[in-house]
């Protein structure tokens, strides 16, 4: 565990926490891609079923928990308790177009092709393009609330760490996890023109606005 | 040699 990986994951835990805060103080999911965030409950589905057949750290298994039980609160909250308030004219990306290729690739490209492993790699490859639906929406609206914005930033930041901390790892200790780091990659590059929009607008103090 | 599965990471 070095620091890019612990406040990668501080990061990733602010996100969820933030969206769902946000949500639960202003009664509101106007702004959020409930598609997802379903997408983001199924990564973490999928590649946590190890919790039942590989403990690494109470840390580990804690954080497995609290992700998972954030996550489905949340979507919880998108479909049932604050249903009326889900934008879902805007939310209009196909989830499918994004889940069966993934599907089909980690049957392809994985570690090793047990059950296990295939869902790891499904979660992995689901992850890094899950935060397109959310992106498009706001491409749709051409706007976000400054809330949403910082969730996604932190959400971006998350991944931006865990690449330095691939770095650190390879050289420090030897070790590569091939699948994750390109997935890595895809994901963090994602959030690039976010990140540029973010930086010049929010933190200037201005709504994030897309010219239309 | 990296270990398969055994993803340590979150």
């Amino acid at each position: 565990m070095n620091v890019f990986r612990l406040t990668g994951d501080l990061s990733h835990l602010v996100a969820i926490i933030l969206l769902l805060l946000k949500i639960w103080k202003t009664r509101s999911c106007a702004g959020i891609s409930g598609k997802s965030q379903v997408m983001f409950a199924l990564v973490f589905t999928t590649r946590y079923l190890d919790l039942f057949t590989n403990f690494i750290s109470p840390y580990n298994s804690v954080m497995k928990v609290i992700y998972l039980g954030c996550s489905y609160a949340t979507v919880y909250m998108i479909y049932m308790k604050f249903k009326a308030s889900y934008d879902g004219n805007h939310d209009t990306f196909r989830a499918e177009f994004l889940i069966i290729p993934v599907g089909g690739l980690a049957f392809l490209v994985n570690h090793e092709f047990t059950p296990l492993e295939i869902l790891w790699t499904f979660s992995i490859y689901l992850e890094s393009v899950a935060i397109l639906p959310q992106l498009f929406m706001i491409t749709k609206t051409g706007e976000a609330e400054t809330i949403t914005t910082h969730y996604l930033f932190a959400l971006g930041l998350y991944r931006a760490l865990y690449l330095i901390n691939w770095i650190w790892r390879y050289y420090f200790e030897g070790f590569f996890d091939l699948i994750a780091i390109v997935a890595g990659c895809v994901q963090t590059i994602l959030y690039c023109d976010f990140f540029y929009l973010y930086i010049t607008k929010v933190l200037h103090g201005k709504k994030l606005s897309l010219p239309a | 040699k990296q270990l398969l599965q055994n993803h340590d990471e979150l």
